[in-house]
């Protein structure tokens, strides 16, 4: 389970294992006689066709986990904060007080689905700056497994690793982690949102409660049809609604029409026909700011949550799903991108200066013209010159501070060779992995493709797609980007995959495909940056207009593809590893990137 | 740098969540060798 391995939690006392069962198998027993009382209910109330729905949307759910941060043991004293993060979500403690033995006894009610999220990675700061925090360990924690444990004692105690050299521990962290009941989640569920409208505070909605408590849910219902319902809830006919009248009502009403259409607390449109997901979703809102110690949330990752008082600017920021990745604008200070492997939210940080300069140079007409004016020399200057510096015995002194500014995203335990192997700083760059560090999916199939390199993917089906949502170059089109010198037909709406490497990364590509390599065409061009901010501006066209290299393979199952390495500035040299007519494997090395004009 | 690689229409059936991701204008981090997508013939016979 995750690294911090060493459990050392109170999990001692196994002796009698038949009577303790784990409480993932609880969950499932709970979950199983849940569907059974669900199945029987809704034959009852709305015949068997319906069924099959709940099943299915009963089978998606795993359960609502309630993980409570308990204290950490560090080597120093400071002011601590803990984040959370799983899938798209991370949250954040309060700050402690200045101690080697923080105590938070903070706790957040995490919803874990069948195939979404359940790796959270908890990440330990230091808070002694104004503005800025250091992040010192993490540990990275299967919340499935975690569950999975038989234990007298719901707490356990995790290593947190150093982030610039996993080896090294910087402290440990006690957490627990609990599934809660879906009975329970169904009833704290109703009582939740009687206490909301429950004005009078006596534990039962009159129906002036009640009506209140239909619109909130964004419910249109007629006057006539509320009483109606109400009259149908209250089946003792005492003239009020009790807790669990509401909960029949809302268990019945929901399958048949439902009364629940949006959230009253985040606004969403709820899923009509998930009805379960739609109390887990209720349950969750309505949760946060309540409880004990709950953990702020809101965040996307977690340098966003342990932002200093930057923080409090942003701490109910919401995204829309619609601009969740690039910012635009003023705002277009970091990237975010979702880690495929981790499936969670993590950030890119850009300098502001550089964002800055960027965004003049590439979002404005003017910053383009001036760019006419001699700026595509001086890029190219600038690399060659970079070339060469990174080329000398020198410049290896560089590495370590390379290293240091990306600890947490170059793992050396991986790399072919130690760091004294490398003379140069472009060695490094353009370092080899070990065998096998790099898995290749579905070796022996042809038929699927693999990713080419070690980067922030984009994808669309077709070109138009690229344009509409990604590659706003006014000039852009896939004849542009494959040159005059290579017939565009058959690709011209075919599906495009960009895969952009960041600085840190492994600056190695690879064949997407297994097949013939048919030719090669160098295209000559700029040396533009190809960072987001420049790709989606309508005045740039970074892959039509810089320096790159065409290769076409034949394949037996995907036809030809086009495979178009692109310099940008400073890392503008490209060397290829295969030549025309060889056959090559997917996943071989294809050839690098490195500094230089 | 970038690579990009511009496959033939109708050739291949991309991985959904990579889809998605991007029509969220959001990148997804990869490494070398995991799953792009799997040829559309394929995926027919599949189907079938």
């Amino acid at each position: 389970m995750g690294n911090g391995g060493s459990r050392r939690g109170d999990s001692s006392s196994s002796s009698d294992s038949e009577s303790k069962s784990s409480r993932v198998s609880r969950l499932r027993q709970k979950l199983h006689d849940y569907r059974q009382s669900h199945f029987h209910r809704r034959r009852r109330s709305s015949g068997l066709s319906s069924h099959l729905n709940s099943l299915s949307s009963a089978d998606d759910f795993a359960g609502i986990a309630l993980l409570t941060l308990i204290r950490a043991e560090m080597k120093f004293k400071d002011k601590w904060l803990a984040c959370v993060s799983l899938g798209e979500q991370t949250f954040r403690t309060e700050i402690s007080d200045n101690t080697d033995k923080p105590v938070w006894n903070s706790e957040k009610k995490l919803l874990l689905e069948r195939n979404g999220p359940h790796v959270a990675r908890i990440s330990i700061f230091e808070t002694n700056r104004v503005s800025k925090n250091n992040f010192i360990g993490y540990c990275e924690i299967d919340l499935l497994e975690f569950l999975d444990l038989d234990s007298d004692s719901d707490a356990h105690v995790f290593d947190l690793l150093d982030p610039s050299s996993n080896d090294m521990v910087v402290g440990n962290i006690s957490l627990s982690c609990a599934i809660e009941d879906p009975f329970e989640t169904e009833k704290n569920f109703a009582r939740r949102i009687l206490s909301v409208v429950d004005y009078d505070e006596d534990g039962t909605l009159s129906f002036s409660e009640f009506s209140d408590l239909v619109n909130g849910f964004g419910n249109q219902v007629l006057a006539t049809k509320k009483e109606e319902l109400f009259k149908a809830a209250d089946t003792n006919g005492d003239g009020v609604v009790s807790m669990d009248e509401l909960a029949a009502l809302l268990a019945i009403q929901q399958e048949k029409e439902p009364l629940i259409n949006s959230c009253p607390v985040c606004g969403e449109i709820l899923q009509v026909a998930d009805k379960l997901n739609t109390m887990i979703h209720l349950t969750l809102c309505f949760d946060e700011g309540t409880g004990n110690q709950v953990m702020t949330g809101g965040f996307l990752t977690d340098k966003q949550a342990s932002y200093g008082w930057i923080f409090k600017l942003s701490e109910w920021a919401h995204y829309s799903s619609y601009n969740v990745g690039l910012k635009s604008g003023s705002s277009a200070s970091h990237i975010l991108v979702f880690d495929r492997r981790k499936k969670r939210l993590v950030e890119e940080l850009i300098d502001g200066k550089i964002v800055l300069s960027m965004r003049a140079l590439y979002q404005s007409n003017i910053g383009l013209r001036l760019m006419d004016k001699g700026a595509k020399e001086i890029l190219q200057s600038i690399s060659e010159r970079q070339g060469k510096k990174m080329n000398s015995v020198e410049s290896a002194e560089d590495i370590p501070k390379f290293l240091e500014f990306f600890k947490d995203q170059i793992n050396m335990g991986e790399v072919k060779y130690p760091l004294q192997h490398f003379k140069t700083f472009n060695e490094f760059f353009i370092r080899e992995l070990k065998p096998g560090a790099r898995p290749i999916a579905c070796m022996e199939h042809d038929d699927v493709a693999i990713s080419a390199a070690d980067s922030r993917l984009m994808a669309f089906k077709s070109a138009e797609d690229s344009l509409r949502l990604w590659i706003k170059g006014r000039k852009f089109s896939v004849h542009g980007l494959l040159g005059k010198d290579i017939c565009p037909n058959a690709f011209v709406n075919g599906s495009i995959v960009i895969f952009r490497l960041a600085p840190q990364d492994y600056h190695r590509f690879h064949l997407p495909v297994s097949g013939v390599i048919e030719k090669f065409v160098d295209i000559p061009g700029s040396l533009y940056t190809v960072n987001p901010i420049a790709v989606n501006s309508k005045y740039c066209n970074v892959f039509t207009e810089n320096k790159r290299t065409v290769s076409i393979i034949s394949t037996t199952h995907f036809g030809k593809v086009a495979f178009i390495a692109i310099g940008a500035t400073m890392v503008g040299s490209m060397t290829f590893l295969k030549k025309e007519g060889d056959f090559v494997k997917k996943g071989d090395e294809f050839g690098y990137f490195s500094f230089g004009g | 740098s970038t690579v990009i690689c511009v496959f033939e229409e109708d050739s291949i059936q991309i991985d959904e969540d990579l889809l998605q991701n991007s029509e969220r204008s959001l990148e997804t981090l990869v490494s070398v060798g995991m799953q792009l997508g799997i040829a559309r013939k394929k995926r027919a016979e599949m189907d079938l």
